[in-house]
């Protein structure tokens, strides 16, 4: 029986799922658990949905934990579903938006590697398949989405910890995440992907320095999302397109979204700016859920009113 | 298997004033295999660009000459990742 979950806690993967089962039970109204499918050591891979049974309205995708020592991500996954749940009828906004859309909500993208970093090796940011010819475990799943996928000299060696895998979409996780999202492409609107750290958020593309299409649309939501971010505790963020914000990336799960016909796309680097790194302190994890929250939900409904 | 420790090891934040500079600090990537914090590439070193990176106890000494014999400036992030491990967990149950 794993131990008590706490939104202001790290939490196991054990007591994750247990987590996911809690909310099911307590909201059936509103969340419904779907498997999508399973990982290379055979963990499944759990999305929440959060909203009405209506599977035609509008949706926003967000996945947590696609690198597994990030773990502030899938506590501000957890933290989301918690606050949806909780402030339903209670607060206006978060009722609105439940009313007119759905949310899928992936808690923990790569499982293995984020197991791993709890039982074996805290530093661990890939998944844990095996590589032929390699003795070198795993894959970097957020370089393994087929966008550019080898563009990146930087990729191709398995001992990498930026290893992109053997071809597009090789992994389990990639290839259960994009199937999904394919299935459901007809109502998905915005995809969002939560990262640690630098406190950025980030926007196509990775791969090209060219600018997405609506780029002028993607400054101004992550102008004013940054901005919403920073009225809480004053923390700054940056905003601007991947390539020219921190570094070109090929693989990218966002740039994947984006291509398939997610118009809005977007990552968010949460805390810190590098005093904690990839070790923040779980006594920062509510206050990063709370300023991050605030981003969301202005991005959800930037989405509600603005997209057909 | 035990976990992997990380006594005493180091995060040092780097930025490569020139593509000298960057050179050394690949070089130093590559020869040491250091654990690339932030960018997360070898490949995106440059000048410029602010790097992170985990360095093991055994490594840090000789990391530190080469970035002081090239006049390098740096600052030490971390100076023990183990014990910043186990502060993450600074919330009380209950």
């Amino acid at each position: 029986i794993p131990g008590r979950h706490s939104y202001a806690k790290y939490n196991d993967w054990d007591k994750i799922v247990a987590w996911t089962e809690k909310m099911v039970e307590r909201y059936p109204e509103m969340v419904s658990r779907i498997k999508i499918g399973s990982t290379a050591e055979n963990n499944p891979l759990y999305v929440l949905k959060i909203g009405k049974k209506d599977d035609k309205r509008k949706a926003v995708f967000m996945d947590c934990g696609i690198h597994a020592r990030e773990w502030v991500s899938p506590a501000f996954c957890q933290w989301f579903v918690y606050q949806a749940t909780k402030s339903y009828g209670r607060n206006k906004i978060m009722t609105k938006l439940l009313d007119r859309m759905n949310f899928y909500v992936l808690p923990v993208l790569n499982v293995d590697g984020y197991i791993w970093s709890w039982t074996q090796d805290r530093m661990w940011r890939k998944n844990r398949s095996k590589n032929q010819n390699s003795t070198c475990i795993g894959t970097d799943l957020n370089r393994n989405f087929d966008v550019s996928w080898n563009s990146n000299p930087s990729t191709d060696n398995p001992c990498w910890q930026t290893y992109r895998g053997p071809a597009p979409e090789s992994e389990k996780e990639t290839k259960a995440v994009t199937a999904f999202i394919r299935s459901h492409l007809d109502s998905i609107r915005a995809y969002i992907t939560f990262h640690s750290y630098s406190q950025m958020l980030l926007f196509p593309y990775g791969y090209t320095t060219k600018l997405a299409p609506n780029h002028k649309d993607l400054v101004k939501v992550a102008k004013i999302a940054t901005d919403v971010i920073s009225t809480r505790y004053e923390t700054r963020y940056i905003y601007g397109p991947i390539a020219s914000t921190i570094y070109p990336t090929s693989g990218s799960s966002l740039d994947w979204a984006y291509d398939l016909g997610i118009k809005h796309t977007f990552a968010f680097e949460l805390r810190d700016k590098g005093r904690f790194g990839f070790l923040l302190p779980e006594s920062q994890i509510k206050p990063t859920c709370k300023e991050t929250m605030l981003a969301v939900k202005f991005i959800a409904r930037y989405i509600l009113k603005h997209t057909s | 298997m035990a976990p992997v420790r990380f006594d005493r090891e180091k995060v040092f934040r780097v930025k490569p004033q020139d593509g000298k500079q960057a050179s050394v600090l690949k070089g130093l990537t590559k020869a040491h295999e250091l654990d690339l914090w932030y960018p997360d590439a070898i490949h995106d070193v440059a000048a410029n660009i602010t790097v992170d990176f985990r360095v093991s106890e055994k490594d840090s000494q000789a990391i530190q000459s080469t970035l002081d014999q090239n006049k390098m400036q740096y600052k030490i992030l971390i100076h023990d990742v183990q014990e910043e491990i186990e502060k993450q967990f600074d919330v009380k149950d209950g």
